[in-house]
């Protein structure tokens, strides 16, 4: 048995160009704490935003 | 010849400069000529497959070409709902007394179950192997992560792919992908008249990594979160409770849910309003994060503990049974036969939680065919009268000469006149897979 969850997450916010931002990269969004392949538990934080 | 080699004065002398370049690019002229007749061919070839034949078929498909591997090839021609029916009879049957501590002990040494998190010690106390694998566990075994910003695994099992979405499709192991749409079944039209909520996110799938998009429908999320007997409520007037004073929530709403208004409904709403406290959601909308569509696919093996718990605080608006297939969804399968998520019996829960979209969607396997909803008493999975009503559907639809949606689709907007849906509080069982 298999479980697909597809949501909806924050992309973060985009850096302004003083701080640096080249284009493509976002700070404080959604951001995975897992890795393919890797063993999970009930309860266990898959990611944070 | 010796001779001549032997006594012949060898005199070196550099080639002029133009003759060098001439005979190299004579070479190079060469190396292009060839590539270009070998891409022509190519071509050519190409061309000739994609021509149809007398009959209006792509003469390709004349050819015989192995398109899966044999051991799919035999699956595909297999009854496998029988087979999982059977199984689920077969296992449904009760152990002889003496016979069920070595048995269960013997499997979870098979499938390196750990005894000793199981909730009830004593495994006389399972009649057969689908009580056993549909166990619960021990208070506390399976703490959940104290971050109120974490998002929670909601089964014990295996990470298969995660990632983000982007143009409506989601890849499924190494390179494979299929598209949201048949993943959870298109929009369907709303119904006028109706109190049901229609989720005004499922139009726009694939299309949330366009940041003014993104903004626009976080707007009219906000704007738009509850609709109750016509009358829209923002999600902050149900969280402050301003829509129970001034917008009379306490006409009377025809119940249409299947279970009555969950219990973890105010937990629920708390959560959301934490989110409020302590995230940017409802600032000014130039301030907004956007937003854009995550997925996770995790994949539960035999011994694992086969309930499942609501991953975040959200709202379940409708869910969608799509009676497939039941193949198996073992990792090597899922690599060699595409979409197989998409084939495969599933329930699609959709709904809502504090960032927008989110849906749930258990899929089914051969050996564990049966999907429990604990909130929908109705949901029948894996049932012959199911299908049968599945494939009569069908057929009328193609009857009327209209396309089958695949699913068949309930709402739970009676669950929860505020909410307007079922409300389900981080970590909460939601239901769970079952043998057969």
């Amino acid at each position: 048995s298999t479980i697909v969850m597809v949501f909806e997450a924050p992309k973060g916010a985009r850096p302004s160009f003083d701080e640096g931002y080249k284009g493509g990269e976002r700070k404080g969004g959604y951001k995975w704490s897992i890795e393919k392949g890797q063993t999970v538990k009930v309860g266990q934080a898959l990611g944070h935003v | 010849l010796g001779t001549a080699l032997r006594n012949t004065k060898i005199e070196w002398k550099p080639i002029p400069i133009a003759l060098g370049i001439a005979f190299l690019g004579g070479v190079q002229f060469y190396h292009v000529q060839r590539r270009e007749r070998e891409r022509v061919k190519e071509l050519q070839e190409e061309l000739e497959d994609q021509e149809m034949d007398g009959l209006g078929r792509p003469r390709d498909r004349r050819r015989i070409r192995p398109s899966e591997p044999w051991q799919v090839q035999v699956m595909t021609t297999l009854p496998l709902k029988a087979f999982s029916r059977l199984w689920g009879w077969f296992n449904s049957l009760d152990i002889p007394y003496y016979l069920r501590v070595p048995g269960f002990k013997l499997y979870s040494y098979l499938f390196n179950v750990k005894l000793d998190e199981v909730a009830e010690p004593d495994l006389h106390t399972y009649p057969n192997l689908a009580a056993f694998f549909y166990r619960e566990l021990k208070q506390g075994a399976r703490p959940s992560d104290p971050d109120p910003n974490a998002i929670l695994s909601p089964a014990d099992g295996k990470i298969v792919q995660y990632g983000l979405i982007e143009g409506g499709e989601v890849e499924q192991v190494k390179g494979v992908t299929y598209s949201l749409d048949a993943l959870l079944g298109t929009k369907t039209p709303s119904t006028s008249g109706t109190t049901t909520p229609q989720p005004s996110r499922s139009d726009s799938l694939g299309s949330r990594t366009n940041d003014g998009q993104t903004e626009e429908d976080n707007v009219r999320a906000d704007e738009e979160f509850a609709q109750v007997n016509g009358i829209h409520y923002t999600l902050k007037d149900v969280l402050s409770g301003s829509a129970n004073k001034d917008k009379k929530l306490d006409v009377e709403t025809p119940d249409q849910s299947t279970t009555p208004v969950a219990s973890s409904e105010a937990e629920v709403r708390a959560d959301l309003a934490l989110a409020e406290a302590s995230t940017s959601w409802w600032a000014p909308t130039t301030e907004k994060t956007a937003t854009a569509l995550h997925y996770c696919v995790i994949y539960l093996a035999p011994g694992d503990y086969h309930r499942f718990h609501s991953p975040v605080a959200w709202v379940v608006e409708r869910r969608r049974h799509f009676a497939g297939e039941l193949f198996s969804v073992h990792p090597y399968l899922v690599k060699t036969l595409p979409g197989l998520f998409t084939l495969n019996e599933r329930v699609v829960l959709l709904g809502r939680w504090r960032w927008g979209f989110f849906s749930y969607t258990p899929v089914g396997a051969t050996n564990v065919g049966s999907i429990k909803i604990n909130f929908d008493k109705e949901l029948r999975t894996n049932s012959l009268i199911t299908d049968t009503a599945a494939d009569a559907a069908a057929e009328e639809s193609w009857q009327r000469g209209e396309q089958f949606s695949g699913f068949v689709e309930a709402t739970y907007e009676g669950a929860s006149k505020v909410l307007g849906g079922h409300a389900l509080k981080r970590g909460e069982e939601m239901g769970g897979f079952q043998l057969g």
